[in-house]
């Protein structure tokens, strides 16, 4: 079994649960009670428990939907994917999306709801997929019994145990579980004098890296959330120099020292570590403080003391005439600088604990704030 | 199919085995692909990736037991890449 990156869990065991909307293929009852059976399987084995809400925010919004339906993930028609679901979390996360296009039965015949359901539900609790065929996290659909005589398998049982422990009245002994409280050598997000590694942005998201870990902020989900790094890419080293994301190739670039590294998601893409001279720098630089690429004209600029290089990313070369001297195009913005981002048209430099808005059509700093404004402090 | 040497791009089973890579196992896009069996080629180590995840055989080829899997419906969240 799996979990997803990051292991992200209910802190809470009572569960809220709301069924948004019904296929037409199956009466109501059939669709409530196919649901109530899947929460059950998982009810057995956890401390968990689900209340069902008719209406308003639950922690589990259970809908039906087809194609194009408001997230990265349209379905596609009848056939491969079935459904889809999110882990733990506020707002859409924990939610199960069930593809509409897909003819749903409680049978062996079509699509078994009960059997999508089970394993979608697995999602929202925190369980990434199996590679073990017999187990129901196992990604690829295979209705193997009917769903009366269906049964958790103990990968299975160990993958949610994992997360949740076993449920109160099995004779297992019951590890108390710590209540999930940040790490203690979490760095404190509103330390006035926090400062950062590197920063960048992921596919919408907002990444803050900091020593080992580092804070994810999107629009979803403005609180911001912290993780090891490690736990979404374990090849990775802490302690960063530079981040950039660069969009045309869906990449985000990592840099420590002499190396870098290219991730897509949470992967680390393969051929990776490269070195810096790749990229053309001369030998002369060992490491970069920072960098930022600029989405529209896809150009990549990277700070290094005080000069700072430009990289053309649909040529994927160095540009002529560089380096050059931060403070003669970037007017006010002192050298040593740890992380640069891109937003709302301005760069953002950040230099210690402090971090200065730059219009770069005015060539000059608009705003001076603190690094961890972005954390909402 | 021709087990040893290029497979032409537009071979039907080509398009889906892409498509499914693309959309479970985090395949770029646009990468422009021959399916030459040669170990390096990002497509190969994504098939390799694949067989891997879901415990068949690893043999980087669209053999029958790879094609079977990519027919099958199956959970929309990807298994890399997310």
């Amino acid at each position: 079994f799996t979990t997803f990156p990051g292991s992200p869990k209910w802190r809470e065991t009572n569960l809220t649960y709301r069924i948004v909307n019904y296929t037409p293929d199956l009466p109501k009852e059939s669709v409530d009670s196919a649901i109530e059976k899947a929460l059950k399987v998982w009810e057995e084995v956890t401390p968990l428990t689900f209340s069902r809400r008719s209406e308003g925010e639950a922690d589990i919004m259970i809908s039906f939907a087809a194609g194009e339906h408001g997230d990265f993930y349209p379905f596609d028609g009848p056939g491969q994917s079935l459904a889809h679901a999110y882990p733990p979390g506020p707002g859409f996360y924990g939610d199960v999306h069930f593809d509409d296009d897909e003819k749903w039965t409680l049978g062996p015949s079509g699509t078994n709801l009960f059997l999508v359901a089970a394993h979608e539900l697995g999602h929202s609790l925190g369980l990434f997929h199996s590679d073990k065929k017999e187990a129901l996290m196992y990604p690829v659909y295979r209705l193997s019994t009917s769903p009366a005589q269906f049964q958790l398998s103990q990968d299975d049982i160990d993958g949610i145990q994992s997360l949740y422990g076993p449920h109160p009245s099995s004779d297992a002994t019951v590890v108390p579980m710590s209540s999930v409280s940040p790490r203690p050598e979490t760095p404190a997000k509103c330390d006035p004098a926090l400062s950062f590694d590197a920063v960048s942005t992921l596919r919408g998201e907002l990444l803050f890296f900091k020593d080992r870990y580092f804070w994810r902020i999107s629009r979803w989900n403005p609180e911001p959330e912290v993780n090891l790094i490690s736990a979404f890419w374990p090849s990775l080293p802490s302690h960063l120099d530079a981040a950039y994301e660069a969009h045309s190739r869906d990449s985000v670039f990592i840099f420590k020292g002499n190396q870098f590294w290219a991730v897509r998601g949470n992967e680390v893409q393969a051929g990776y570590p490269k070195a810096l001279h790749t990229l053309g720098f001369p030998p002369t630089v060992k490491k970069i403080d920072a960098a930022v690429s600029d989405k529209e004209k896809k150009t990549t600029y990277f700070f290094v003391e005080d000069k700072y290089w430009r990289f053309d990313e649909k040529r994927r070369l160095m540009d002529k005439g560089f380096p050059r001297l931060i403070k003669d195009d970037f007017p006010g913005i002192e050298p040593q600088i740890d992380a640069v981002l891109q937003a709302f048209g301005f760069f953002y430099f950040f230099h210690g604990s402090s971090q200065f808005e730059f219009d770069p059509n005015a060539r000059t700093v608009t705003h001076t704030l603190k690094s961890n404004s972005w954390l909402l402090c | 199919y021709p087990l040893h040497g290029a497979v032409r791009q537009d071979h039907p089973s080509m398009d889906l085995a892409q498509q499914y890579l693309e959309k479970y196992y985090n395949f770029e896009k646009n990468e422009k692909q021959v399916f030459r069996r040669k170990d390096s080629s990002p497509i190969v180590k994504k098939i390799q990736e694949m067989q891997k995840f879901l415990g068949l055989e690893v043999t980087g080829r669209l053999d029958s037991s790879t094609m079977d899997v990519m027919l099958k419906p199956r959970c929309g969240v990807p298994d890399v890449g997310g």
